[in-house]
């Protein structure tokens, strides 16, 4: 069970903070897993006293022009587009410490894996959306073959690729057809995806690199669907790290992955955070109510 | 259990904090968990001035009685006028029937009891959590014996902070707690402060909302 209570003497107005707490949590607590299992108890609170802002302080608001904020998680209406609030700076800069105070919380949760061995950061880049960036990286985090190679720390990216091919939601140009799509494919997605968007992820243009945590050069082990011939005794040097990150870019273009300026190409990302799977986590599991 | 913690994670744990202006912090122990008998097991973080909140929670479809019992509260009265949250551990009061969440709303009254000399409110303004074995009811007695106990336990030190964040603990190896400053850009001269706490190393996949 997560359990999480945050509190700040800044002054909030009450109708901004549920919005607020919805917004900063996707990227933060939403964004980690240690075993897969989301528990019945999970509760993140959060307080604004005010205290310590100056009597003629305004409250820190979101300005809302859509009614209902939060009738987009809920609409089945493909032609809804979520309309940002306005926000002052005030309440751009909050939500920025809000954000990564709550990464950080978050963090640590993951470094205290039971049986934990390993800190790792899955960073998914995608040219399609953060939706399936993050539908990959849900999916490498609760795979449990990726997470106790880990613990053996063996390079194996083959799992890695395993897991981002059954991700729910996930699907290739080799899944879905234009035919099958007239004769009502669209349906099963649930949500009215764009045909261009639908083909996800292509399998020759996913590309997996492991970044070693003393900022060393990226290892790349796949590229554009192609092995690399693997330094195998590089890998296991940036295995032996406690703090690894695995890098997926899923292409759907074949333009430089890097531009002219040194900057990645693909602006959607997906970070998630997650720990290894050890002998240690069963022990600690088979016999947890005594 | 032993709650030595790791040499290895002794850098997370803060040796000293800054924490928000008119919040206090404490723990106590009740015993919710037999096997437990010496480390505190009950939280509570309470604004001095009632004050706004909000919450994110599992969409695990059982949600526990406390889940149930705090979102209830904040349909009532959406944001406004909450004191604090009352947390145990050591049983998760999950799957626990009608029972269950009777036990966790006599925690929130229980609470706000202790702060309002007493008086009855018609909804609580203590969010409740729970965190430990699904599907085992909650020793309320030994809970509501202890809240007593936490009011006289509450302070705005770190040691209180660091207390409440070791009580909300089930198989974490360390107690994790953050605080830090910031400023605004319209108000540079004043100094705001953020203190969390969390707990978890096990059953852990948030999906908040």
């Amino acid at each position: 069970t997560l359990l999480a209570i945050v509190c700040t003497d800044a002054k909030i107005d009450s109708e901004s903070m549920p919005f607020l707490l919805q917004k900063t949590v996707v990227d933060s607590f939403n964004s980690i897993s240690i075993d897969g299992d989301t528990s019945t108890n999970d509760t993140l609170a959060f307080f604004a006293n005010g205290a310590a802002a100056p009597a003629d302080a305004k409250p820190l608001s979101y300005t809302f022009k859509d009614p209902n904020p939060f009738q987009q998680y809920k609409s089945r209406n493909p032609d809804r587009r979520f309309v940002r609030p306005d926000m002052s700076p005030d309440m751009a800069t909050f939500e920025q410490v809000l954000s990564d105070f709550l990464k950080d919380l978050a963090k640590l949760v993951v470094r205290d894996g039971e049986g934990a061995t390993k800190f790792v950061t899955i960073r998914v880049r995608s040219d399609v959306s953060k939706v399936t960036a993050k539908r990959a990286a849900v999916s490498i985090a609760r795979s449990a073959l990726v997470k106790t190679a880990l613990y053996g720390k063996d390079a194996n990216w083959g799992r890695i690729l395993c897991a981002i091919g059954y991700a729910p939601g996930i699907m290739s140009s080799q899944t879905i057809s234009r035919k099958d799509l007239t004769k009502g494919m669209m349906i099963r997605t649930k949500t009215k995806i764009p045909y261009d968007k639908l083909h996800q992820v292509e399998p020759a243009m996913t590309s997996v690199s492991f970044i070693p945590a003393d900022g060393s050069e990226e290892l790349k082990l796949l590229v554009r669907g192609e092995p690399q011939d693997v330094d195998e005794v590089r890998a296991k040097e940036i295995l032996e790290m406690e703090d690894l990150e695995i890098l997926v870019r899923l292409e759907d273009r074949d333009e430089p992955a890097i531009n002219d300026d040194g900057k990645e190409r693909m602006t959607h990302e997906a970070v998630f955070w997650t720990c290894d799977f050890s002998h240690e986590y069963v022990t600690i599991n088979g016999d947890y109510r005594t | 259990a032993d709650r030595t913690i790791p040499a290895a994670k002794q850098k997370y744990v803060p040796t000293s904090g800054t924490y928000p202006k008119g919040f206090l912090a404490g723990s106590a122990f009740a015993g919710v968990k037999a096997s437990n008998t010496k480390y505190d097991d009950l939280a509570l973080v309470v604004s001095e001035e009632p004050c706004p909140a909000t919450a994110v929670f599992t969409q695990n479809i059982f949600k526990a009685a406390p889940v149930q019992v705090s979102q209830q509260l904040l349909r009532k009265s959406p944001s406004q006028g909450f004191r604090g949250v009352v947390v145990n551990s050591g049983c998760a009061n999950a799957v626990t029937g009608v029972e269950g969440r009777e036990h966790a709303e006599i925690m929130a009254r229980t609470t706000d009891g202790a702060f309002n000399n007493g008086e009855n409110q018609e909804s609580p303004s203590t969010l409740v959590m729970s965190t430990g074995v699904i599907g085992q009811k909650l020793p309320i007695e030994k809970i509501t014996s202890a809240i007593p106990k936490l009011k006289s336990n509450i302070g705005n030190t770190h040691e209180h902070w660091l207390n409440a964040a070791n009580a909300i603990c089930t198989t974490d190896t360390f107690p994790k707690l953050i605080s830090r400053q910031f400023t605004l850009p319209s108000s540079p001269g004043t100094t705001y402060s953020i203190a969390g706490m969390t707990k978890g190393a096990g059953m852990i996949h948030p999906n908040m909302a």
